[in-house]
C-alpha cells in the first residue's frame, strides 16, 4: 500500500540540481568555456514498490520484490543516471593549442532506479 | 582528492591537467563551432558527435595550432626587391594521438588587412622535405612545392588544404614544416621600389593550422543493415 511506504516525495530517486563551476575546481587556466555547467546528479532511494515516477528496469523491480522477501541479503536498487548529455568543452592543451571537443555522458538528464 | 581528478582527467584524454604557459587568442571559428553546438539547436535534434557539420567533415575533434617557424628574413634587414616574404612555418601536431585519423588540415594565413585596389603578389608554399643548412635550402631535393598562386588582398585570410600533409606529419619525423614565400607580382613592379611592392604584405599577421580529427574508439562505423 502506498499509504504504509515509508518514503517522501523528497527522499525518492530523483535528479537533483549541480552546477559545477571549472573556477570551483583550479580549472579556469585551461578550460575557456564553458566556465561551468549543469552536471546534476542522481539521489534517493528506490523503494518497494517501485512506482513509474521512479522509472525502474525490469531487474530493479525485481530486486525490490527478493528485497521485500530477503531484506538482510539483498539490498534495494541504487538511483543511477538513466539519461545522459554530452557538453562540448573549448580548451587550451599542455602546448597552447586551441582545441574543441565534445565529451559524452557530462551532464546527467533523468535518474532512475 | 587529487587522485580522483587525476582519474577524472585521464577519462577525458588528458594525462595531466594542462598548463597552457602563453595562451594564444581563440580563433573566431571555434567560438563560433562551440556557440552554435551549445546553442538552442542541440536541444532539438541529438548531436552526432563524430561528425563536424560546421565544416562537413568526420571528426570529433577540432584543434587550432599556432605557428611556430620563423621569419627567414625579418621586413627590416629585407633588401632583396623579388621577394617580400620567407617565412618557415613549423606546427607541433604531437598532440593528435596515434589512434586519431586526420580529416581535415586547413592552413589559414592572415593579413590584418585587405584592400580592392591592393597589389598583386605571388604566393608559394613548399613542404620541406629535409633540414639543410642556412642558404641551401633552395635545392629541388630539400623541399617540395605545393602551392604557387597569385593573389589579391580581397580577403583577410588565405585558406589551403594540408589535410594529406597532416597525415603524414603524424610521423614527428616526417613534420619538417614549410616554408612560406611571397614575391610582388612580376609586372607590376617596373616602376616602385620592392619596399613599395611589399608594403602591403607587411599586414601579415599570423598563420594557423585548423585539424579535425576522428577517433576511431569513440567514433565506431553503424554496423550495415542487411
Amino acid at each position: 500500500s502506498y499509504s504504509k511506504m515509508p518514503f517522501t516525495a523528497s527522499n525518492i530517486c530523483k535528479k537533483r540540481r549541480l552546477y559545477v563551476e571549472f573556477k570551483d575546481v583550479g580549472w579556469q587556466n585551461w578550460v575557456i568555456a564553458p566556465q561551468g555547467y549543469m552536471a546534476n546528479y542522481c539521489y534517493g532511494d528506490c523503494p518497494y514498490p517501485l512506482t513509474e515516477i521512479l522509472n525502474g528496469s525490469n531487474h530493479a523491480i525485481l530486486q525490490t520484490l527478493v528485497h521485500s522477501i530477503e531484506p538482510e541479503d539483498i539490498p534495494l536498487p541504487c538511483c543511477v543516471p538513466t539519461k545522459m548529455s554530452p557538453i562540448s568543452m573549448l580548451f587550451y592543451d599542455n602546448n597552447d593549442n586551441v582545441v574543441l571537443r565534445h565529451y559524452e555522458n557530462m551532464a546527467v538528464d533523468e535518474c532512475g532506479c | 582528492l587529487k587522485r580522483r581528478e587525476e582519474l577524472f582527467l585521464k577519462s577525458l584524454g588528458f594525462s595531466s591537467k594542462p598548463n597552457p604557459v602563453s595562451p594564444p587568442p581563440v580563433p573566431s571559428i571555434l567560438w563560433r563551432i562551440f556557440n552554435q553546438r551549445m546553442g538552442s539547436s542541440i536541444q532539438k535534434k541529438k548531436p552526432d558527435l563524430c561528425f563536424v557539420e560546421e565544416l562537413n567533415v568526420p571528426g570529433s575533434v577540432i584543434r587550432v595550432f599556432p605557428d611556430q617557424g620563423r621569419f627567414i628574413l625579418p621586413y627590416s634587414d629585407y633588401i632583396n626587391p623579388t621577394q617580400c616574404l620567407e617565412k618557415r612555418l613549423f606546427f607541433n601536431i604531437s598532440t593528435i594521438e596515434k589512434d586519431e585519423r586526420v580529416t581535415m588540415g586547413q592552413l589559414e594565413l592572415r593579413f590584418s588587412q585587405n584592400t580592392y585596389y591592393g597589389r598583386v603578389f605571388d604566393l608559394r608554399l613548399y613542404r620541406t622535405l629535409q633540414i639543410t643548412l642556412k642558404g641551401m635550402g633552395r635545392s629541388k631535393m630539400s623541399r617540395k612545392l605545393l602551392v604557387a598562386q597569385t593573389f589579391r588582398l580581397l580577403h583577410k585570410s588565405l585558406f589551403f588544404n594540408l589535410t594529406e600533409i597532416c597525415q603524414s606529419w603524424q610521423d614527428p619525423l616526417k613534420n619538417l614544416g614549410l616554408v612560406l614565400e611571397i614575391f610582388p607580382k612580376k609586372e607590376s613592379s617596373r616602376m616602385s621600389t620592392a619596399k613599395d611592392e611589399c608594403k602591403d604584405i607587411q599586414t601579415f599577421l599570423y598563420t594557423s593550422l585548423l585539424t579535425v580529427t576522428l577517433n576511431p574508439l569513440q567514433c565506431k562505423k553503424p554496423r550495415r543493415k542487411r
